[in-house]
């Protein structure tokens, strides 16, 4: 059982370059700077400020050192180990960095031997905030160093590292996937409002829609939460099916590279070969790497096989892996190996008995069961069943976004509108999203 | 596999102790690792590395020892002082 990770209680942390590497081509400057991206990586995502200082009483203090340099972890020479950083905590080396000055540090270099320093320092900076190593290969925190990650201006971390910092210091207002809908973009400063009439001068957004009371237009299980989309707005539940926060995200602030003309999308799936998350919007689609839309797109959704009209809803099957397409009556059943639509497809008869003829989305849920979603109703087939589970059509706002009982005429009234669930929650459902105040992100990993 | 050789053995043994799958040598009784102890820290080195976990001293394994990295160790100490006790 690793010891509690140690973190900084202060959230503005300075940093100084206090040796440079002796024999290396990268000159100052190149150092500092790189030392200032590296460190913007982690700040970028969450609610740490770095800031150079020019004194010795930084929080960080940064050198570059060969052999044993009074710690205890003596440098080896070219190769070997590379570099460490101290954990947060009380004592004076806390956060400090050293990077071997026996070794070649690059920057954009195609030398293989030599060792990218803007990687290298994005791992070790890491540690100096309190990430420990981790086994999993695609995290920057992994302890072998594997060649440059790319280029500084960038950089993006992987989505179990942002999730590992986010546990320890909660997300940066401007990545939260629950930001306050009615908070200005921050890249485009919204327009100046009306000369304050005694109003307040940034009205509440009339779009926002209301999850006890809507429907659907895309449901995905994406890295075992899950996604309900809304017009351009997204609720979101952690891996236990617990809801992030009563007020819905906006798209385009944590699904970046979406049209901000996009005012929905069609359907939403995670990709099972490779985890890249897949958004439908009519004839195009995009793919996503983590919550970053890769280069490219859109495409067409012709790449799928699909003809034009776009998809109801997609979702991959846990029980064959198979890709499943629905548009009307319709549904292709596509091979993501062989990136084909299987023959025999588009067909009529789905191969779950029971669920309804058309559909607003489908997923798959960590319990192995499909669900289909239509209208504020849902439908369950269990894992390696092909008909509905009995009792099904359930309302989807109670069993999953904390409502109470749909009432037959709650749609409309000032009471059950909102039809929070409070003392009526059911078992195992938090009568509270963990964030109340819609703020700060949870999400637990595992 | 074949045995390792006497050289990469004791590598190997400073590697792990190193970073943290095994107890640090400790220096007055020469404390030496039992081969099951040695097996299992090899296995859990392994796994961490992405390898198959074989619990043998082979040619990945060596060469992942010599992949460059960062110094901290893998594991925390807090795993070994309760593994001794």
């Amino acid at each position: 059982q690793a010891p509690a990770p140690t973190r900084w209680s202060k959230r503005n942390l300075s940093w100084r370059v206090r040796t440079f590497p002796r024999d290396s081509p990268l000159g100052r400057d190149t150092v500092r700077a790189l030392m200032h991206y590296a460190l913007k990586v982690w700040s970028d995502i969450t609610p740490l400020n770095f800031h150079e200082v020019a004194g010795s009483a930084a929080d960080i203090q940064i050198d570059f050192s060969k052999a044993d340099h009074n710690d205890r972890y003596p440098f080896d020479g070219p190769g070997g180990t590379v570099a460490h950083a101290f954990f947060p905590g009380d004592h004076h080396t806390a956060g400090d960095t050293h990077f071997d000055d026996d070794e070649a540090w690059t920057f954009r270099s195609a030398d293989a031997h030599g060792m990218d320093l803007f990687t290298v320092a994005v791992h070790e900076f890491g540690h100096a905030i309190g990430l420990s190593h981790v086994a999993a290969t695609r995290s920057i925190m992994q302890p072998y160093y594997q060649g440059p990650v790319g280029d500084p201006l960038r950089y993006g971390l992987p989505y179990e590292d942002r999730v590992r910092i986010w546990q320890l210091y909660g997300v940066r207002e401007s990545v939260s996937p629950t930001a306050q809908p009615d908070t200005p973009e921050p890249e485009e400063p919204p327009a100046l409002p009306e000369p304050p009439d005694n109003r307040s001068s940034t009205p509440p957004r009339k779009d926002v829609p209301h999850r006890c009371s809507t429907h659907f237009d895309a449901v995905a299980q994406i890295r075992g939460e899950a996604f309900f989309f809304k017009g351009k707005y997204f609720w979101r539940l952690t891996r236990d099916r617990h809801l992030v926060s009563l007020q819905p995200a906006q798209v385009h602030r944590f699904w970046r590279g979406l049209p901000l003309h996009l005012d929905s999308v069609d359907a939403v799936y995670e990709r099972t070969s490779d985890h890249k998350i897949v958004f439908f919007k009519g004839d195009r689609y995009w793919v996503f790497k983590d919550n970053t839309v890769e280069e490219g797109y859109p495409r067409p959704i012709s790449d799928f096989g699909l003809p034009p009209g776009g998809v109801d809803a997609a979702f991959s099957w846990a029980h064959n892996d198979k890709t499943y397409f629905f548009k009307d009556q319709l549904y292709w059943r596509y091979d993501e190996h062989t990136r084909r639509v299987d023959p025999g497809h588009p067909a009529r008869s789905p191969p779950w008995r029971g669920i309804p003829s058309t559909l607003d989305d489908a997923m798959r849920w960590s319990d192995g069961a499909a669900y289909f979603f239509r209208g504020q109703e849902y439908w369950k087939v269990l894992d390696s069943e092909l008909e509905v589970a009995p009792g099904y059509p359930q309302p989807t706002a109670r069993d999953w976004l904390v409502c109470r009982e749909p009432q037959a005429n709650s749609a409309g009234s000032g009471a059950g509108v909102d039809g929070e669930a409070g003392a009526h929650a059911r078992p195992g459902q938090h009568d509270r999203s963990r964030s109340e105040d819609g703020y700060e992100v949870c999400s637990c990993t595992s | 596999a074949p045995a390792p050789r006497a050289e990469d053995l004791s590598l190997g043994v400073e590697w792990l102790s190193r970073f943290g799958y095994l107890p640090p040598a400790d220096p007055t009784t020469g404390q030496l690792q039992t081969q099951e102890e040695l097996s299992k820290a090899i296995a859990a080195m392994q796994r961490f590395g992405g390898l198959e976990a074989t619990g043998i001293l082979d040619e990945a394994t060596l060469a992942l020892m010599k992949t460059p990295r960062c110094s901290l160790p893998d594991l925390p100490a807090v795993i070994l002082s309760r593994r001794r006790r």
